[in-house]
């Protein structure tokens, strides 16, 4: 059995969800809802790495976006190419054959697996980054089975990482 | 207790992976 194939995507995401609260951001994150607008995660990112995801960066999300999903697909478009740029230029790592997020899936139809991806690739920037000891240990932290979740969620992107 | 010892097992996998996450040098181009 693989590690994909072990990964439930709606599992994956209800324990990213989890775990993406762990950051304390501002905007609301209880529900995938939530996180459509891309807000929280931009926000998180930022948390993640201050420099690089900059206040500047962050101005270029629209911060209220409502029901426009044209909107929250913009944001989410400027997130994923935030998080693939970061893990070229500041981690030095490129992720193959990762199925990327469809981000009109997220914006349009709230969708959890696609979202799952989406935060599946914001916990690989979190457990690799600088401050990486603070957000694992937090990861340590959480319940046994979000933990498990976790582990799996980011053994599969390490799989598909090369230098 | 079976679940007990299969419980522990699990912490131990967990935090070996873990606790090998954190000792991995962060890569990056300089």
């Amino acid at each position: 059995m693989s590690t994909s194939e072990s990964l439930d995507r709606m599992e994956l995401c209800e324990s990213l969800l989890t775990w993406i609260q762990t950051f304390g951001v501002e905007a609301p994150c209880k529900t995938v809802e939530d996180l459509t607008s891309g807000v929280v995660m931009a926000q998180a990112l930022q948390k993640i790495d201050i420099v690089y995801f900059s206040d500047a960066w962050i101005s270029r999300i629209k911060p209220e976006v409502g029901d426009n999903w044209r909107l929250k697909i913009s944001n989410l478009k400027k997130i994923l190419k935030g998080i693939l740029d970061y893990n070229q230029e500041i981690l030095g790592q490129h992720i193959n054959d990762f199925i990327l997020p469809d981000v009109s899936m997220i914006g349009e139809h709230s969708d959890a697996a696609e979202l799952g991806r989406m935060l599946q690739l914001i916990l690989g920037c979190a457990v690799n980054c600088e401050q990486k000891q603070e957000y694992i240990q937090t990861i340590m932290m959480m319940e046994e089975s979000v933990q498990h979740v976790v582990m799996t969620a980011i053994q599969e992107l390490m799989s598909k990482e090369t230098p | 207790d079976p679940n007990m010892k299969a419980g522990a097992a699990n912490e131990g996998v967990l935090a070996n992976f873990f606790n090998s996450l954190l000792s991995k040098k962060t890569g990056s181009p300089g």
